[in-house]
């Protein structure tokens, strides 16, 4: 299962279509504070399943649509697709490229797709389920977690130890 | 389940000591317990790790950069038990020494053959170590926008 | 007692303005304010920072560099109250890109004229704007050891 | 009121008397990770009149004395001495140089000293009031502080307000 591409539209400050190519084995994101690198993983989390709003810093779900500038106004979407190589037929799939969808309105209504088929929300985790990915999974790292397995935050490393096994 | 839990728990351990020892070095030693082996699916996880010629008594004693290489031992031991297609890494260099962001980009180089990586830094000693760099930017405020970078342009 | 503390707070208020603005940018807009206004002796400090261009609802929603910076300018306004006769600071600057690292030294440089600092580092761009060096080195295993640094030797 | 200069002996990983000179506006301390960087600034709370280990990094008073390695055997003391210029008689003292010590035996003993001569810890505590230097001021900053400070975390921000006005 390899990564081909995330495109990220609407969410947080990404306001326009943005696409990167993840094809490469160790692809680096650089960049300034401030200026979204840490939004790019909120994304992948957000696209994989991620409920907790707190998980992606933010208050409710609402806060991840991007929420304008002085020159601009708010958008009404919010819109996350992840693309895959099917390569090790890891994913219970028939295709051999499969592309997830997560979009959330203002209106509150959520979108789910694979492969551009609407779907619910449980048919994506279903997608990863022994892949070792979901959206808490101990593949997404970052330095509160370093912290939180230090101090053994809430059986952080029991936890991490259930879903590894 | 407390058989395949136990077979996993020790798999881990081993994990734990090869990659502690490839991020620190041969002679520090660390270890994986459990606080209740007696309930193990109940009990806590504990965690030991003695830097070479340091005898700390909790991992609470170590440096900033030691506790950090420590715990990212123990996420990694975890996926090697089942690697992850994928993983991502968000300024995780940030509390290390030249040496270790040096070790740590290594053992990943090394993981990369079966995964792929996603690494966010700020550290110039992390961006030579990967194949493929994109930069993010704000040129128009609070908009971001993302422009692959070529490695020259970083020198 | 009330009287006092609001003189301070209002003093505090205006630093943090001004010093937010010097590590951010002019057009860079913060604010201190108790939460409870009447009861000022009671109330908790609540902090809001929007760097230019962005609308977070709260400093939650700020990256990691800009909260850190955000933080700093805080406590660099508390300071300027009542100067210390010396500040210590460790790998404070650890989430910061370059140019807020330079951003933050030239801050430190200009209070340096009334008070002394002492800065634990590992980033070469924050050693280039102190006035001298302390290598901390640890040849023999778990015994610490302190030597001058000539600058020359960081290049 | 101007620092001189550090001395260091049996504290934590400074096994061998070690001396600083703090005496420029700013002074850089650099080494790999675990060298001793951080001991350099808790011998500096200590002496300041720290009494909260956790503060410290430790669970006890005692663990604060170089505790020994392969090669060599701990140590029976911890002294740290820290020296000023009274150039702007800010401390309350006839003296153009106040050096204040403090001693840690493995008994369990303490010494406190100002300029050599025997006092109490409170002594040393009084001799700093007023010049916004203590063991938790706002002069000693770290990251776990700045995210203290953003979380409020047990209302930390009035408390430094309070130590500031
Ligand atoms: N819904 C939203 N709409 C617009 N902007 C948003 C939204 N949510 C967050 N942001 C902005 O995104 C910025 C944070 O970006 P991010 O956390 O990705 O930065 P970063 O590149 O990781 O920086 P650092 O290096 O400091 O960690 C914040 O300034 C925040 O105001
Ligand atoms: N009582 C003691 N006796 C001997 N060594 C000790 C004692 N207390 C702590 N140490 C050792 O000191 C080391 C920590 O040093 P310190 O925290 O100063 O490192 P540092 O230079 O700040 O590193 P980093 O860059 O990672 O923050 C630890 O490895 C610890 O084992
Ligand atoms: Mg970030
Ligand atoms: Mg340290």
């Amino acid at each position: 299962m390899r990564l081909s591409s995330l495109e990220i539209h609407g969410f947080k400050s990404f306001a326009d279509k943005t696409v990167i190519n993840f094809n490469k084995n160790i692809t680096g994101v650089v960049g300034p504070n401030g200026c979204g690198k840490s939004n790019v993983i909120d994304s992948i989390r957000w696209v994989l399943g991620e409920q907790r709003t707190k998980n992606l810093r933010s208050d409710k779900m609402d806060n991840l649509i991007f929420n304008g500038t002085k020159m601009r106004k708010s958008a009404n979407r919010a819109t996350v697709v992840l693309t895959f190589e099917n390569d090790r037929n890891l994913l219970p799939s028939e295709f051999t490229t499969v592309a997830v969808s997560r979009t959330l309105y203002r209106t509150g209504e959520s979108e789910y797709k694979i492969n551009n088929v609407n779907c619910r929300l449980k048919d994506i985790s279903a997608l990863f389920m022994d892949t070792g990915i979901s959206s808490d999974s101990y593949a997404i790292i970052e330095l509160s977690m370093i912290n939180d397995i230090l101090a053994d935050k809430e059986n952080v490393r029991r936890k991490l130890f259930e879903q590894a096994s | 389940a407390t058989e395949k839990f136990m077979e996993a728990f020790n798999k881990v351990k081993d994990n734990f000591k090869y990659v502690f020892k490839r991020l620190f070095s041969e002679e520090d030693v660390c270890d994986l317990f459990l606080t209740d082996p007696d309930n193990p699916l109940e009990s806590k996880v504990e965690i030991t790790a003695k830097p070479k010629g340091k005898r700390p008594l909790t991992i609470n004693q170590l440096s900033g950069g030691e506790k950090a290489l420590t715990s990212i031992s123990l996420i990694f031991s975890l996926y090697l038990l089942k690697p992850a297609p994928f993983c991502v890494l968000d300024e995780v260099d940030a509390p290390l020494d030249d040496a270790n962001v040096g070790k740590f980009n290594n053992i990943i180089k090394q993981f990369s053959e079966n995964s792929q990586f996603i690494i966010v830094t700020h550290k110039k000693e992390t961006m030579v170590h990967v194949e493929a760099i994109y930069g993010v930017t704000m040129a128009e405020p609070g908009i971001s926008k993302v422009v692959p970078v070529e490695f020259a342009s970083l020198n």
